[in-house]
C-alpha cells in the first residue's frame, strides 16, 4: 500500500 | 480505509455540498472567493490526471469525479450564471492567482519524489491545495458580514484537513513504511492556516454571536 505513494488518498 | 480518512472525505464532501446549496438554491455566492474556487479546480485537475489510468477503488474514482465536477461547476456558476455572478464580491476578492500558483509550481519542480510529469503535477496539486484557501480567508477578513453557510463551508474544509492529519497518524502506526513527508508537511501547513479561523469560529459558537473575523 505504501512505498512512496499516498495516491490511494483523495 | 480508516475512520479518520472516511470522516475527512465526508467532511470535504459536506463542504462542497454546503457551497453548492448556497449557490444553487439561494443563487448567491456572497462571501465566496472565486480565486479560491479556481485554485481548487486547478488542484483537482492536476491531481486527478490519472483518474482513468490508475484505478484504486470504485470509491476513489467516484469521489474524484465528484470533486472535479463540483469544483468546475462552482467556478462556472460564479463566472457565468446570471444571478449568481451578481452576488460575487469582485472588489474584495483581489488575490492574484500567480502569487500562489507560480511558487507552488516552482516548488513542485524542485521538491518531488520523482521527476515525471504526473508526479510533479501531483506534487504541485498538494502545494497548491495547501495555500488555495488564502484568497477565501482574506475575503472573509475583509467582509464584515460572514453568513452562516460561508462560515460552515470554511469550517468543514478546515475540519477535513484536520481529519486527514489524524488519518496519517493512524496509518503511520498501522502500516509498514508509511512515510510521506511532502504530503504531511503541506497538509500540516494547510491545516495551520485554518487555526485563526477555527479560533474565531468556536468563539462565536460558544458565545452564540455572529462570526466575525478581526480586521
Amino acid at each position: 500500500t505504501s512505498n512512496g505513494s499516498t495516491k490511494d488518498e483523495l | 480505509m480508516n475512520i479518520f480518512r472516511l470522516a475527512g472525505d465526508m467532511t470535504h464532501l459536506a463542504s462542497v455540498l454546503v457551497l453548492l446549496l448556497k449557490i444553487h438554491t439561494i443563487k448567491s455566492c456572497a462571501g465566496i472567493s472565486l480565486k479560491t474556487q479556481e485554485l481548487y479546480a486547478l488542484v483537482f485537475a492536476s491531481r486527478y490526471l490519472d483518474i482513468f489510468t490508475h484505478y484504486v477503488s470504485f470509491y476513489n474514482t467516484v469521489m474524484k469525479l465528484i470533486f472535479l465536477g463540483s469544483a468546475f461547476s462552482i467556478v462556472w456558476y460564479i463566472r457565468r450564471h446570471k444571478l449568481v455572478r451578481r452576488s460575487y464580491d469582485k472588489d474584495h476578492d483581489t488575490f492574484r492567482h500567480y502569487f500562489i500558483v507560480l511558487p507552488c509550481l516552482i516548488l513542485a519542480l524542485l521538491i518531488h519524489e520523482k521527476f515525471t510529469f504526473r508526479v510533479v503535477m501531483w506534487t504541485f496539486s498538494l502545494y497548491l491545495e495547501a495555500v488555495a484557501i488564502l484568497p477565501q480567508l482574506v475575503l472573509l477578513q475583509r467582509t464584515r458580514n460572514i453568513d452562516n453557510l460561508t462560515g460552515q463551508y470554511v469550517f468543514l474544509l478546515g475540519a477535513y484537513r484536520a481529519l486527514y492529519i489524524l488519518n496519517w497518524v493512524y496509518r503511520y502506526f498501522t502500516e509498514p513504511h508509511y512515510v510521506h513527508w511532502i504530503t504531511w508537511i503541506s497538509g500540516l501547513i494547510q491545516t495551520l492556516l485554518y487555526a485563526d479561523f477555527f479560533y474565531y469560529y468556536f468563539q462565536s459558537w460558544k458565545n452564540n454571536v455572529k462570526l466575525e473575523l478581526p480586521a
